[in-house]
């Protein structure tokens, strides 16, 4: 899981049985301390692996919305939720998006950055064991978080930036990256049968749109995964159609595109990827 | 698929604030002590475990 702090934005996403919008009353309290205001919300998710684990606010996306609607202030009037599906019953994804008077404005002004959020599933076996520790291997899980960063090649994703990683024991594996103004993120279950890498980082409509082509190719094949999803979030641009040209080489087939808008955030593209032995 | 695992797949949160001060304006949330946002984390159920920041933002990399 990971938590990134800038002047006026948060984002904080976490796995597991986390309650994580439990966190937003307090976010809210703690930057109006601050002097400053809520102005949007952006909440997204794939579809569970183990719905039924979920603890409540999360028990179902329609408790979620529930949720979101009562903790957020009266001045995020502009509201949407929407399920983006694709051909596989297993993923679709979540979006819920809220925000005031300005940020409806301020769509006349697109944002340059966009976000591009993958998750992979049914991982190469070999490949999910490199992130399982070795028993006494006399690592604290900050050294065996590097070891894993290098051995995996997470590490070449993009050499330029710092890495902040960590392993836990036995298994699974977190990593932020940090370089200027932008970051990109793994988290890694590698157990058999729910096999589970994320990857997540930001972009600009400026950069050589080969560059993120380079790195998506780079993070899925660290996982060799057998589904990939991609969730392209942006406000004036179509990264979104990079994505293909990075995954289909890898031997992988798209199997599905859907599109909606929301206030604030932008359109969101949510395509999905297998490999063709499927 | 098994009964029961590691649920894998994340919730994410995305905040964005403004403000008038000036002074807030360069630093905003990332004066906020480390004692409180561990709070937050608590009711998430999360900690952290390793951290690192550069001029413009703070990253922390969470358990769970």
């Amino acid at each position: 899981s990971s938590l990134f702090v800038y002047p006026t934005k948060i984002i904080i996403k976490t796995c597991g049985t986390t309650q994580l919008l439990k966190s937003i009353r307090p976010l809210i309290q703690l930057a109006c301390t601050m002097g400053l205001m809520i102005c949007s919300c952006r909440y997204t998710r794939g579809n569970f692996i183990f719905p039924k684990a979920q603890p409540y606010p999360h028990t179902s996306f329609k408790e979620e919305i529930i949720f979101l609607e009562n903790n957020l202030p009266n001045n995020l009037y502009y509201r949407k939720a929407s399920v983006l599906p694709s051909k596989l019953s297993s993923h679709s994804w979540h979006v819920f998006s809220a925000c005031d008077e300005s940020h409806i404005l301020m769509q006349n002004m697109p944002d340059e950055l966009y976000t591009i959020e993958v998750c992979m599933t049914e991982l190469d076996r070999v490949l999910a064991g490199k992130f399982f520790r070795r028993p006494n291997d006399g690592k604290n899980g900050d050294s065996a978080g590097m070891e894993m960063t290098e051995i995996t090649g997470i590490g070449d994703i993009n050499p330029d930036a710092l890495i902040c990683d960590f392993a836990f024991d036995p298994c699974g594996y977190s990593m932020n990256s940090i370089l200027g103004d932008r970051y990109s993120t793994i988290h890694v279950t590698p157990e058999d049968g729910f096999s589970y890498a994320s990857f997540e980082c930001v972009g600009s409509i400026y950069d050589d749109p080969n560059d993120i082509v380079e790195v998506l190719k780079k993070a899925v094949q660290v996982f060799r995964p057998g589904t990939v999803s991609v969730s392209t979030t942006y406000t004036d641009h179509e990264v979104w159609k990079c994505v293909a040209k990075a995954i289909e080489p890898l031997g992988m087939k798209f199997r599905s595109c859907t599109m909606d808008e929301f206030p604030a955030t932008g359109s969101v593209v949510f395509q999905t990827f297998t490999t063709r032995r499927k | 698929m098994a009964v029961s695992g590691f649920e894998g797949f994340e919730k994410r949160l995305e905040l964005h604030f403004f403000g008038d001060d000036p002074v807030i304006g360069n630093m905003g949330l990332r004066l906020l002590d480390f004692e409180s946002l561990e709070k937050v984390l608590h009711a998430v159920q999360c900690t952290v475990v390793s951290a690192v920041g550069n001029h413009y933002f703070d990253s922390y990399v969470l358990s769970e």
